[in-house]
């Protein structure tokens, strides 16, 4: 070991591990991470060289594996908590995005937020086995936070009952989906409802997307993935063109909001149920903002130990550079930024639950205010956390910038997060609203 | 602040928009409790101020339309401001719940840092708001050197509380070893770049140029 790193670790004010075991919400939780982590880096089918070294296929490809061996593996551990298999999935990804984060964090809970009995019977054990994969293709080539915006139609036709779905303009291809590219061969597809003449607005639609059994796209799909990226080079982010695309009535996911076969459109309690799975998202983007903070933190806070730069005083060592204030000042807050950020995560999660419960319940009253909060804390903690990531990578003077320091990559694949599920400053003025109607 | 200024009482995290909130007591830096409390009124002050301007643009005649879009950029501030304040007022709350005191205490360092450290970047608003005066920015300044200094030898501790594997950080810098040097120098061995002695372009390309006469 590094002398000067095992002289930080000796004697520390408080007891390490303690902290370790509040931050995974107990020892318990700690144990089984650790486990979890274990099973991933024991396993040499899981053993990989450097990312950086790969092109994108070669990435997307080493990523599709990995894939594959995590799902077998979930099912021959028998990981069903979906707490286990978030573990075991960050393990697997390091915290990077994959090719199925879509199909995990997305298409199944909103198979389970907003499809009936008889949908989730049809749907989920295949989903959940991954012979159906799925993403959720919201936003469109020309439209993205503004989602009444949105062009993509869905045309019901009570004559077979089906519906007929269109992108009818280029600015109406769905454009952006992780998996969407390469991967999925179903989607959860936003669209404008007409039925008997009248558009009903936003409804969400269960689309295949490519064949069952040779993955080839079916007829009036177009599907593809939007080339490389600024980073998100392991996921497959694609476009989609539907040309008059007939599913039946029963893909539409009509927990909420029905349409009867004579077309007959029966409204949802609340506007804001259709955005249930984005706010889900939202709150999970805080969460996970802290996590990509304390990556950073503790790259450079271990380098900046490491690390000796210049002479205070003629004869005498360089000094680490973490003695120096300008260093201190640009890092320590950021470590703090990181704890306050973990706690926030959790805060908008159980936020989240709560209401979810509510709602189960029949009670939509505070829908506008998990709506306000998730949107303003996901803009407020993304912005500040890729903001810290360059930061980091700066504190790390020249090799910061090579992809060794894992710097880069963390800043690549946290940019995004400032314009997804709703970008950032639409975000902040959708919590003006709510606290100017307070 | 539409239902405060009809009578209604807000509950939760826009709580400080009630008027119960008014005439704190003046900041004291030293303490988190105080701290939480600027935050509140900078929230509260910027997000009153902000529905006053669109107030005064609408009695003015323009429509709301015309009225929200002039008033963007202090709505998104406002917004900023409240997020701050939740955050703030978030993790100041987590620290009562710790039972371990050596973990509290130091969590209750980086509340402190947090906190002083968001007035300092956010010095303007505070002041607008009427919550600090430059004497007490000199004062919450000093008390964030100092709390720099003495956060300085529990930085790497505090890291390894995360509790992130060599693998799960990826990175050759970030190593819990330290030994950054000898794997850098290794990492970019392995490099493609370095699969052979001479690169093929070497023959395809410069080796002509240099015996190509100019």
């Amino acid at each position: 070991m590094n002398p000067d790193i095992k002289k930080e670790r000796e004697g520390p004010a408080f007891d390490v591990e303690a902290v370790t075991n509040l931050l995974d919400g107990g020892r318990d939780v700690t144990e089984r991470r650790r486990q979890l982590e274990a099973l991933v880096e024991n396993d040499p089918e899981f053993l990989s060289q450097p990312l950086s070294f790969l092109s994108q296929s070669g990435r997307y490809d080493h990523a599709i594996k990995r894939c594959a061996r995590m799902i077998q593996q979930i099912k021959k551990l028998g990981l069903t908590d979906p707490k286990d298999i978030s573990l075991y999935k960050r393990a697997v990804f390091c915290g990077r995005p994959c090719p199925l984060d879509l199909h995990l964090g997305m298409f199944l809970p909103m198979l389970l937020n907003q499809a009936t009995e008889d949908q989730l019977e049809h749907f989920f054990l295949p989903a959940w086995q991954c012979q159906i994969i799925g993403t959720y293709a919201q936003t469109e080539m020309g439209h993205g936070t503004f989602l009444r915006g949105l062009e993509t139609t869905a045309l019901y036709d009570p004559r077979t009952q089906e519906f007929v779905l269109n992108t009818p303009t280029v600015t109406a291809i769905k454009w952006w989906p992780g998996g969407l590219g390469k991967t999925a061969n179903h989607a959860v597809v936003l669209a404008q409802l007409y039925t008997k003449g009248t558009c009903q607005g936003l409804n969400a639609f269960i689309v295949q997307l490519r064949d069952l059994e040779t993955h080839a796209p079916l007829p009036g799909i177009i599907v593809g993935d939007i080339g490389p990226k600024f980073g998100f080079n392991d996921v497959d982010n694609g476009f989609l063109k539907l040309e008059n695309v007939r599913i039946p009535r029963t893909n539409m996911l009509m927990k909420f909001a029905k349409v009867e076969e004579d077309g007959t459109y029966i409204r949802p309690p609340s506007d804001k149920l259709a955005y249930g799975t984005m706010v889900f998202i939202r709150a999970l983007i805080v969460s996970e903002a802290s996590y990509v903070l304390a990556k950073a933190c503790t790259i450079a806070i271990r380098y900046s130990v490491v690390r000796r730069q210049s002479q205070q005083t003629p004869g005498a060592p360089e000094p680490q550079i973490l003695d120096y204030q300008t260093q201190q000042h640009k890092l320590l807050p950021l470590l703090a930024t990181t704890y306050a950020f973990h706690f926030i995560g959790n805060y908008v999660s159980k936020m989240y639950q709560n209401i979810s419960e509510s709602v189960d319940a029949g009670n939509y009253s505070q829908l506008n205010e998990l709506h306000a909060t998730s949107a303003g804390l996901k803009a407020f903690t993304t912005w500040i956390v890729v903001a810290g990531v360059e930061t980091c990578r700066m504190a790390c003077g020249g090799h910061g910038f090579s992809c060794a320091s894992g710097l880069p990559e963390l800043y690549t694949n946290s940019a995004p997060s400032c314009t997804y599920e709703g970008e950032n400053t639409v975000m902040m003025l959708q919590t003006a609203r709510y606290l100017m109607k307070c | 602040v539409g239902l405060v200024r009809n009578g209604i009482l807000l509950e939760g995290n826009v709580m400080y928009l009630n008027p119960a909130f008014d005439n704190r007591p003046r900041l004291d830096p030293q303490s988190v409790a105080s701290l939480v409390g600027a935050f509140c009124d900078r929230a509260s002050w910027m997000v009153t101020h902000v529905s006053q301007g669109l107030q005064s643009q609408l009695n003015c005649g323009k429509s709301q339309k015309e009225a929200w879009n002039n008033m963007l950029v202090e709505l998104v501030r406002a917004s900023e401001s409240h997020c701050h304040y939740v955050v703030v007022k978030t993790f100041a709350e987590e620290l009562e719940g710790v039972q371990d005191s050596g973990s509290r205490a130091i969590l209750s360092s980086l509340c402190h840092l947090y906190a002083l450290h968001g007035i300092t970047q956010h010095s303007g608003d505070f002041m607008q708001a009427g919550v600090l005066n430059g004497e007490e920015l000199e004062q919450v300044s000093k008390i964030l050197r100092t709390l720099l200094s003495s956060l300085r030898r529990q930085a790497v501790p505090l890291t390894d509380a995360f509790d992130i594997s060599d693998v799960q950080l990826s990175s050759v810098l970030g190593r819990h070893d330290g030994n950054v040097y000898n794997a850098l120098y290794a990492w970019a061995r392995t490099a493609p770049l370095n699969k052979s002695q001479v690169h093929e372009s070497y023959d395809k390309y410069m080796k002509p140029l240099q015996k190509s006469k100019l």
